[in-house]
């Protein structure tokens, strides 16, 4: 599963990761 | 709590001691966001309970470009609610850090 990190300029990390499956509503 | 679209859960079990508090957000239903949205996945991050605001984390992701402007207060309506969760549950297990 891929991730990445993106760190604001004020210094918060957010890390992007997939969305857990059992949780995709369908569409 | 009104269902926005954007999902924020518990990223870690709650002991009710920890101050910060691991989250993951996501956007469950991208047509009540506002703004065109670019799918990239889950976000995880943490939130201070007791010093930070939700709002200034949703600009701080609308400033990473995870969200569009226009969108600002519906994230950090959907992070407020799940922070009033967190808080609520605290307060009535009696956790020492509510």
């Amino acid at each position: 599963s891929a991730t990445a990190q993106v760190v604001h300029s004020a210094g918060r990390r957010f890390i992007v990761s997939p969305v857990p499956e059992c949780r995709l509503k369908e569409q | 709590a009104e269902d926005t679209g954007v999902r924020v859960e518990l990223n870690e079990e709650d002991d009710g001691k920890k101050s910060s508090i691991a989250l993951k957000l996501w956007v469950e239903d991208p047509k009540k966001l506002k703004g065109k949205y670019k799918d990239t996945g889950a976000i995880e991050f943490t939130f201070d309970l007791g010093n930070e605001v939700p709002e200034v984390v949703a600009q701080e992701m609308v400033d990473s470009g995870f969200f569009l402007e226009c969108d600002v207060k519906i994230v950090g309506k959907s992070i407020r609610d799940r922070v009033a969760l967190i808080k609520w549950r605290r307060a009535r297990t009696g956790s020492p850090n509510t």
